[in-house]
């Protein structure tokens, strides 16, 4: 037997020790180290894949609003939510790879792409043996599949909403004005 | 955005990724994240065995010789009376698998597995215009000896890929930014693999020991 390996990440950009304060790093650390320590439970059980681990962790990544995926999601600049997923394995299921987009209802986008990888297989899922579909088809697989819909403000946190609006009045104001702050200078907002 | 890569105990991996996407984006504007080969890959091949594998020759035992010469097979017996030729000599039945060794020596190549899996997060366009994730895989996959961790570094590391092709023509924010976490399994041999060419990427996992890693800056 293999020995199984975990690694999870939480994002990445224009991080620095000036716009990351310690209990902001203390706070992702607690909510990654929680998030591999649950995952990597799962290991000792007998019907353990690579995939129920993988979807269990983004899962719970989803859920914790401290992360740009699922509740805590950044904006568009409508001032919606558009979220996306993908889950990808290396042998074992004809489509392989699969990506959702343009979600606003899904609370889990992981599991939908779970389901979508899985039900071609099992049970003639809908999809065609598509890899990626998006939006409104896509949300009407996810409730017929059983997935669990909110509404769009189940998303909604104060943190990011003032994100997007800085971040829109920010760009309002270089357009204005000929300089630009540094990349230090400026806030860490999630790239995607 | 979101991501975790999984071996398990049967050698499968998996990579889940999940995100909002840009901070007021386009509606509409599709990123990395669900687009194959761009933010996340899955593949996996056979190879034959990276190490010399002359050692995996075995030499003839009496009751093989037996059996060639009974045979009535030339190269049977010649491989067996002269085991420098044992490599050249197709034993009948077997896919014979050669590979050269740097001293350009054919031998007989021990087929492994290789997999790798990835998931990237930073910038999604740029992740989307170098292709990044597949690319790295590709590296792995096709020069004899780059580890995924090397071909992670040439993408997404410092003065990488990604960085080279971030075009300052709109200077926009997090432009060739990213990163990318990973696990390459060699056989029964995994490894976990991580790069990033900007401020940070926060991440978590268990290393070779067992124990639980997390970072967010490099040099931590």
């Amino acid at each position: 037997l293999i020995k199984p390996r975990i690694i999870v990440h939480g994002g990445a950009g224009n991080i620095t020790r000036k716009n990351l304060p310690p209990e902001s790093y203390r706070a992702y650390r607690s909510a990654l180290l929680s998030v591999l320590h649950s995952a990597s439970n799962l290991f000792s059980l007998p019907d353990c894949t690579a995939l129920s681990v993988a979807t269990h962790a983004v899962t719970l990544l989803e859920d914790n609003p401290l992360f740009n995926a699922g509740k805590g999601a950044v904006f568009t600049r409508d001032g919606a939510n558009e979220l996306e997923s993908s889950i990808m394995v290396s042998n074992g299921y004809r489509k392989r790879g699969v990506g959702c987009m343009m979600l606003r209802h899904v609370r889990n986008p992981i599991k939908l792409a779970r389901e979508m990888l899985t039900r071609e297989e099992e049970n003639g899922g809908g999809t065609q043996g598509h890899c990626q579909l998006s939006g409104e088809p896509l949300e009407h697989l996810a409730e017929a599949w059983g997935l669990e819909l909110v509404s769009p403000d189940y998303f909604w946190t104060k943190k990011r909403w003032d994100e997007h609006m800085r971040g829109l009045a920010e760009e309002e104001q270089e357009q204005s004005s000929s300089k630009t702050p540094s990349i230090e200078e400026r806030e860490y907002l999630p790239q995607g | 955005t979101v991501g975790c890569v999984v071996l398990d105990s049967s050698g499968m991996l998996c990579v889940a990724t999940s995100t909002g996407g840009l901070t007021n984006k386009l509606s509409g504007r599709i990123g990395d994240t669900p687009t194959l080969g761009a933010g996340f890959w899955a593949e996996e091949w056979i190879e034959e065995s990276r190490s010399t594998p002359q050692m995996l020759y075995q030499p003839p035992t009496a009751a093989s010789q037996l059996e060639s010469m009974s045979r009535g097979d030339l190269g049977g017996i010649l491989a067996e009376c002269l085991p420098a030729l044992a490599p050249y000599v197709p034993t009948a039945g077997q896919p014979q698998m050669y590979t050269y060794d740097n001293h350009h020596t054919p031998t007989q190549g021990k087929q492994i597995r290789h997999a790798v899996a990835m998931s990237g997060t930073g910038n999604g366009d740029t992740f989307l215009r170098t292709n990044a994730v597949r690319t790295a895989a590709a590296i792995s996959r096709f020069s004899p000896h780059a580890s995924l961790a090397s071909a992670v570094t040439q993408i997404a590391g410092p003065d990488g890929e990604m960085q080279r092709s971030a075009s300052d023509r709109w200077g926009k924010t997090g432009e060739g930014e990213g990163g990318i976490i990973g696990i390459e399994l060699v056989g029964q041999k995994a490894e976990v693999v991580w790069d990033f060419n900007c401020g940070g990427m926060f991440r978590a996992w268990v290393d070779d020991r067992g124990s639980e890693k997390f970072m967010v800056f490099k040099g931590e």
